[in-house]
């Protein structure tokens, strides 16, 4: 509440964390410290800072304060060398962030975490509505500096070996969890580049995605790399990428690359969510998480000849996909004539009606709602996969034709324009990742979609869409390769008679190139 | 084509895991040996 | 053929406060704990110095391998880190040991006079941190309580 702090308070406050910071300095040893602190509680309570909640909430606000006004003091006093200045703000912020710690880890009894983490948190949200509010008012001139080492420093004093922090673990990330999603790059860009370093902080990661149990953390983690991907997706929709955006980018395909090879299974597992966020145009960076595949996985060489797809025994398995992709599938009633349809094939004027629920404007490039469309094509997929294991068959090109599933797809194929095309077939080919029953289906619809297309602009749209995400650098899916591969080598749909293969002599080449590698 | 991601300073056929010395997404090293924290026993910390 | 797509005054205004803060990019350094001799702040050495290092240096093999004058300063230098963890693995591995009261390296120079289990006493070499040297040190007792 905005009413007034107590007089006195804001002095007393200063000569507090005056006297800390320089018992901070001084105490070098653990066990000196834990006296020097114990003596500081004391000062605190008989300065009445403890006695009522809302007091305490008034100290840390006024401390906090206090801290940026310091930080922005010293940055913008010229005397200082700028090694001197960071020294100088680092000495400030660590003691008030030891001073938090430490009563973080002592408050409340020993076996009570809710004192401790209640504390925590509220300290986490009274530096974040410092920092929400100091950037609306700063605009150009906030600095990140003070807030990045605050969060990152209390965060690494609260992942000590200690066996009281070790044991309130899940709930200190999560506390973290929760304060870097409320400081997301949407609501406070100014803080973007301090907030990508914190998310993907050695320490940080290690404990999110390996140390929490039975990988509790990976939900949150999801939500923040989903954070990551929507404030970049504007920037990233244009090919040239301007300097600023080009260090985000970057930085965030370094993260992408330690998930990739440390917890591979995280993007496996969330990869769904991921791409509906992460522009279309953004090939390589979506290329890294659908090449993801399980560490207990071999994938079979998609080079070898006559690879059997549907003879590995994975293919029978249905990949985790942690999202909740159906309630994107709206309205309700859309819904309901969909399942409809793929039950009973009707009502018939369901397909006519397809384009004009995916479609939301006519602005050329925005035309389609895209969760939606990779909603509904995973659905109907998924839907399909079930259905012909009901009769005992295991999806494959013969069989997955003349079905209500596949009307949907062929469509769609037919009635939707270019942009829509491109986003269909796009939502197909995310499908094409490492052998499960996802990747063979989607693979076998996606082959079935070009050799029973009835113009060659399908085909042609088909092959942009798995050219384009192969001739990026590496990583490839392997349910890419072993689509694209099947479809230059199988003579029954007839890739090399169609013109667009030899519309230009690079183009040739480039597929003869892709050939012989396959050959 | 996007970018060659062998070039971005991660040794990404490390048979380690790579997040223990990940140095964070500018930085094109990962960390040293002297720039990881480690749970050295108390006595070594000798300032 | 989704085309480019122009950014929305919300996109654009937070184009503004990201560029802002490009110009004042965090460093390694600011996602450390403050040390007294090595922070991670990157110089740029001249281009024909090694730039990366190799993935064998973070292994006490490694430190096997360098003198024991690196050790020690490693040892002393890098408080805190794993530079020094493994530093105090390679010294051990080389017979010295480490005392707790005087916070220096001892190395028997010869088979303890007397050995008991509360302490030895005989001559040693010892690395003094505060000279920065190895001396020599007879009849001096190693009481167990301060091996490390």
């Amino acid at each position: 509440n905005d009413c007034e702090d107590p007089p006195g308070l804001q002095e007393k406050t200063e000569f507090l964390l005056k006297d800390w910071v320089s018992i901070y300095s001084q105490s070098n040893t653990v066990t000196r410290e834990t006296k020097n602190f114990g003596s500081f509680v004391q000062k605190m309570n008989m300065y009445g800072i403890l006695k009522t909640d809302d007091l305490i909430t008034r100290f840390f606000r006024q401390a906090t304060q206090f801290c940026i006004d310091l930080v922005y003091r010293i940055l913008s006093d010229q005397t200082h060398n700028p090694a001197q200045v960071k020294a100088k703000i680092f000495h400030w912020i660590d003691a008030f962030v030891h001073l938090i710690a430490l009563l973080v880890r002592h408050s409340g009894e020993a076996g009570n975490p809710t004192t401790k983490i209640n504390l925590l948190n509220k300290v986490l949200g009274i530096v974040l509505g410092i920092l929400l509010k100091d950037q609306d008012i700063r605009g150009n001139t906030f600095s990140q500096l003070g807030y990045h080492r605050f969060f990152l420093m209390l965060f690494l004093e609260l992942s000590v070996p200690d066996t009281v922090l070790e044991s309130l673990m899940h709930s200190i990330v999560t506390a973290f969890s929760h304060t870097y999603h409320l400081l997301n790059p949407v609501s406070a860009p100014g803080f973007c580049y301090s907030w990508i370093e914190l998310i993907s902080h050695r320490t940080f990661i290690g404990r999110i995605l390996a140390q929490i149990a039975q990988q509790k953390g990976w939900p949150l983690y999801a939500q923040l790399l989903m954070d990551l991907f929507n404030f970049l997706a504007p920037f990233l929709r244009n090919a040239e990428l301007a300097k600023p955006v080009q260090i985000m980018y970057k930085g965030t395909l370094r993260v992408l690359l330690v998930l990739l090879h440390d917890f591979p299974e995280f993007l496996c597992d969330y990869h769904f969510g991921f791409c509906d966020v992460i522009p279309p145009n953004c090939i390589q960076m979506r290329n890294i998480i659908l090449a993801a595949f399980p560490r207990n996985m071999r994938l079979p060489d998609p080079f070898t000849p006559n690879l059997k797809v549907d003879m590995l025994n994975e293919t029978a398995t249905a990949p985790k996909i942690c999202s909740n992709y159906v309630t994107n599938i709206q309205p309700g009633n859309f819904k309901k004539d969909l399942d409809s349809y793929l039950k009973a094939r009707a009502p018939v004027t369901f397909l006519s009606e397809l384009r004009s629920h995916l479609q939301i404007s006519n602005e050329p490039g925005s035309r389609y709602n895209i969760p939606l469309m990779n909603a509904l094509v995973l659905y109907v997929g998924t839907q399909a996969i079930a259905h012909i294991r009901s009769k005992n068959c295991v999806p494959s090109t013969s069989n997955i034709a003349h079905s209500a599933h596949m009307d949907i797809f062929q469509n769609l194929a037919v009635d939707l324009d270019t942009e829509g095309r491109y986003l269909f077939l796009n939502a197909i080919a995310n499908q094409l990742r490492y052998p499960n029953s996802h990747t063979h289906y989607f693979s076998c619809a996606v082959l079935h979609l070009f050799a029973e297309a009835n113009t060659e602009v399908i085909q042609e749209q088909i092959t942009r869409v798995l050219l384009e995400r192969l001739i990026v650098n590496r990583p490839h899916p392997w349910g890419l390769l072993i689509t694209f591969i099947e479809l230059i080598k199988n003579p029954i749909y007839k890739f090399w008679d169609h013109d667009f293969v030899h519309c230009a002599p690079e183009i040739a080449k480039l597929f003869e190139s892709v050939a012989r590698s396959c050959m | 084509l996007g970018t060659d991601l062998t070039g971005l300073g991660l040794n990404l056929n490390s048979q380690e895991s790579l997040h223990p010395t990940f140095a964070g997404p500018f930085a094109d090293q990962p960390c040293r040996a002297q720039d990881v924290d480690y749970n050295v026993p108390p006595e070594y910390l000798i300032n | 053929p989704l085309g480019p797509s122009l950014l929305s005054k919300e996109h654009q205004m937070q184009f503004q406060m990201m560029e802002a803060a490009y110009y004042h990019l965090p460093t390694p350094s600011d996602s450390e704990k403050l040390t007294t001799y090595f922070h991670r702040t990157p110089v740029q050495t001249p281009a024909h110095y090694p730039q990366s290092q190799l993935p064998i240096y973070d292994t006490v093999e490694f430190y096997q391998r360098l003198s024991t004058e690196t050790l020690f300063f490693v040892f002393y230098y890098m408080e805190g880190s794993k530079a020094q963890y493994l530093a105090a693995k390679a010294l051990k591995k080389q017979s010295w040991r480490f005392h707790t009261k005087y916070m220096m390296w001892f190395q028997r120079h010869e088979e303890p006079k007397i050995i008991n289990d509360d302490y030895e006493q005989g001559t040693y070499i010892y690395f003094d941190y505060e000279k920065w040297s190895q001396r020599k040190k007879e009849g001096f007792t190693f009481e167990y309580k301060y091996l490390e």
